[in-house]
């Protein structure tokens, strides 16, 4: 009867992409994700 | 090779050469699963290359100190009054580094926001006038760089009376 | 001259040791990096020659082992795939610098042959690995290559200024070396293969932009690993190792189905060639995707019109080459004589089945006696022409199939007599797997998941065996009962199988041949609304 997909730990209803914090084929957990801030020119 | 897959014989383009049978990919495969790549395998230490490094002289350290990756410092510095101005300075000038995503931690754990519009943090001064589920309306303290006057170059912390910060925006 | 193995190896480890000692130096030390690649250049070090083969595969032999030795110091085997080894990846992150660095410093003037480096190198890499797990079988341990892979991903997809225009190459050498250590050649590698290729520094860099150009690698590197899987796939049990990599590809198809339903949507065609039939979850995930501004309504809307839908009427983008099978058995030509003639009595039909069967000794190799993808491909080849010759009756002002043109239109063609003959003629093997093609087609509204369903009750209805209706039911039912996602056209298409009386569903006996299988059937209704 296959499995409950939810199960997997990837956030099916999520706005966001997946793909983005996507740890591994292997891991419930997603991957931590390297903050992006983005900084007004005048900061540089 | 890009096109279809051919016959269901256990995979056609793979054939030719090196093709497994059945017992062995299984042997193979459980041998693997005893050795599966680690997520510390993908992780490497963040060595963080300054943009627009200060030259010092030799005697100056000329790497960062440790504890700047250290969770605890950052704590300390948030709790104290007069960290903050240092919690912008990761912020704004470590980008993309572990200690930025810390700095912004204690911000947050201050109530300080981050406008992404403005790439600007507010905090409430009072309780907003306006509420609704798309934003909020007040006046709010925020951290800016003045260049009003020469003399006051630098960085400070503003009000700004009746100000929409917009949820949308918000980090 | 030829360097001998002994002497060259040394100097390899020399230059190895000396481009450690840049490396270690603090701060950014580009200047000494440029220089260094400036001298192996020089050497003819990096001609992407012969030499320059040994002198990358030198550099892995020396990385890799010093990788692998620091494994020997911990003791104890390991009682649970989480536990692991630590292992020092100091020379690989080394080697991987190199690498990255002679692609970033490698001098300008030689423009083109900066990236021609890049899959030779991967290609020394590939033959590397594809040797060692041949040669220490179960002892081969994929951790070292993955981490230079990984190096790699990370390094060159930093959108470094120097690859900017160059990116797409580089993530095509990526694909190509993926796909040579596809499971199927070296299953010892199949978990960190599935990790390279799924990883958030690959995949959707594959997947985004360039045109779709991407698509067809990772389509194909989607096949690698669903054709490693097929033969296990086949029993419901599955071994823990295979599971845990059936589930990993779960986890990278609900990745796809989230963020680029599109491609599922467009290469359904091609993995449902290689997903056995008895992988129904797996198959549905794909058949379920949709593109992400459609707007599906809910199937179980009382009265829905689906004939009324825009969409409904709209052909679905297919990349893979639907007649290619039919073409490689050489069927098309009499195909398309048989549907340009529809000469009555012609063998065509007769000898059908025949065409369909595997010669005996492939059939034990591919667990079921009929060629899959040649079945696949008629159905979908005939649909096809079947909706062509539709819509070019209908007058373009009404080109939603079934509102203006009656439904007998559907029953003018060659395709009908095809499908019924092959309902009548196949035996329950041939015909489960021909129906599985039909419901294949059962996907987001468009013209295809429109005529399939109405080929599907037509043959349903029009059926005078009872065992047909049970096996066209049961085809819709085992595609119901397992997990999330179920595909909207199959919703839709057992819905009005079950709602419509002129269907005469409930009467028929085996909705009702077990206690259970009468639950079963309303408690899968009453999900359906």
């Amino acid at each position: 009867l296959g499995i409950d997909l939810t199960t997997l730990g990837l956030n099916l209803n999520s706005a966001e992409n997946l793909h983005k914090t996507f740890g591994s084929p292997w891991s419930d957990e997603p991957a931590k994700g390297d903050p992006e801030f983005s900084l007004p020119q005048c900061y540089n | 090779d890009l096109g279809t897959i051919g016959d269901n014989l256990g995979g056609s383009s793979a054939n030719s050469g090196g093709m497994r049978d059945q017992s062995y990919s299984m042997q193979m495969l459980e041998a693997a699963y005893y050795k599966l790549p680690h997520p510390k395998d993908s992780e490497r230490a963040k060595s963080y290359i300054p943009r627009h490094p200060a030259v010092t002289p030799p005697s100056y350290p000329q790497g960062q100190a440790p504890i700047v990756n250290n969770p605890a410092f950052w704590e300390r510095l948030g709790a104290d009054n007069y960290g903050t101005d240092t919690l912008f300075f990761a912020f704004y000038y470590q980008q993309n580094t572990y200690q930025q995503y810390l700095a912004a931690k204690e911000l947050k754990k201050q109530s300080w926001r981050y406008h992404r519009k403005y790439s600007t943090w507010f905090q409430r001064h009072e309780e907003p006038k306006v509420t609704t589920d798309e934003y909020e309306q007040g006046s709010y303290i925020y951290f800016d760089f003045h260049t009003s006057d020469e003399m006051q170059r630098g960085w400070c912390q503003r009000i700004k009376p009746d100000f929409m910060f917009e949820y949308n925006y918000l980090e | 001259v030829e360097p001998d193995a002994a002497c060259f190896r040394d100097q390899v480890s020399m230059l190895f040791a000396e481009w450690y000692r840049i490396c270690e130096l603090p701060g950014t030390n580009d200047a000494a990096c440029a220089h260094y690649i400036l001298q192996l250049q020089q050497s003819g070090l990096l001609k992407g020659d012969d030499i320059s083969d040994r002198f990358f595969r030198c550099l892995t032999e020396l990385s890799v082992s010093h990788c692998l030795s620091s494994e020997v110091i911990s003791s104890g085997p390991l009682q649970s795939p989480q536990q692991v080894h630590p292992l020092s990846f100091l020379a690989i992150d080394i080697y991987a610098k190199l690498v990255f660095s002679i692609l970033k410093f490698y001098p300008v003037d030689q423009g083109s042959s900066k990236l021609s480096l890049l899959p030779k190198v991967l290609a020394v890499s590939v033959r590397f690995i594809q040797k060692d797990a041949e040669e220490r079988k179960v002892s081969f341990n994929a951790r070292p290559y993955f981490r230079l892979f990984i190096n790699w991903l990370l390094d060159l997809g930093s959108m470094d200024p120097v690859f900017d225009g160059a990116n797409f190459q580089v993530l095509i050498a990526f694909a190509n070396a993926f796909h040579a250590l596809q499971p199927l050649k070296v299953p010892g590698f199949s978990y960190a293969w599935l990790e390279l290729v799924s990883h958030r520094s690959f995949m959707p860099k594959l997947l985004t932009g360039n045109a779709q150009k991407g698509w067809p690698y990772m389509q194909r590197l989607l096949v690698d690993v669903f054709q490693f899987l097929e033969p296990f796939l086949r029993n419901a049990e599955l071994e823990e190792p295979v599971h845990f990599l059936y589930k990993g590809t779960l986890r990278v198809l609900l990745v796809l189905l989230h963020d680029y339903p599109e491609f599922l949507c467009d290469y359904h065609f091609s993995f449902c060639d290689v997903i056995p039939p008895s992988c129904i979850q797996m198959r549905n995930i794909i058949l379920s995707a949709f593109p992400r501004n459609m707007r599906l309504p809910d199937p179980s809307t009382p009265n829905l019109k689906i004939d009324l839908l825009a969409e409904i009427s709209q052909p679905p983008r297919i990349l893979s080459e639907v007649d290619a099978a039919l073409k490689a058995k050489l069927i098309k030509g009499d195909l398309d004589e048989y549907q340009k003639t529809r000469q009555q009595g012609s063998s065509f039909l007769t000898e059908l089945k025949q065409k369909l069967l595997l010669p005996p000794g492939d059939a034990a190799r591919a667990g079921t006696r009929y060629n899959v993808p040649l079945i696949n491909s008629l159905v979908l080849y005939v649909g096809m022409q079947a909706i062509q010759q539709l819509q070019a009756r209908t007058p373009p002002h009404a080109q939603s199939m079934a509102s203006s043109v009656p439904l007998a239109a559907f029953l003018v063609g060659t395709a009908l007599d095809i499908f019924q003959t092959l309902i009548m003629d196949l035996d329950t093997e041939g015909r489960y797997l021909f129906l599985n093609a039909v419901a294949n087609q059962l996907r987001y509204p468009n013209n295809h998941t429109h005529y399939f369903s109405f080929i599907l009750l037509y043959l349903f209805a029009e059926s005078n065996q009872e065992i047909i209706q049970e096996q066209i039911t049961r085809v819709l039912f085992e595609r119901l009962i397992v997990n999330r996602p179920h595909p909207w056209g199959l919703l839709v298409t057992f819905i009005e199988l079950i709602k419509n009386p002129s269907y005469n569903f409930w009467s028929r006996s085996f909705t009702r041949c077990a206690p259970e299988i009468e639950k079963l059937f309303e408690s899968v209704s009453r999900s359906c609304g």
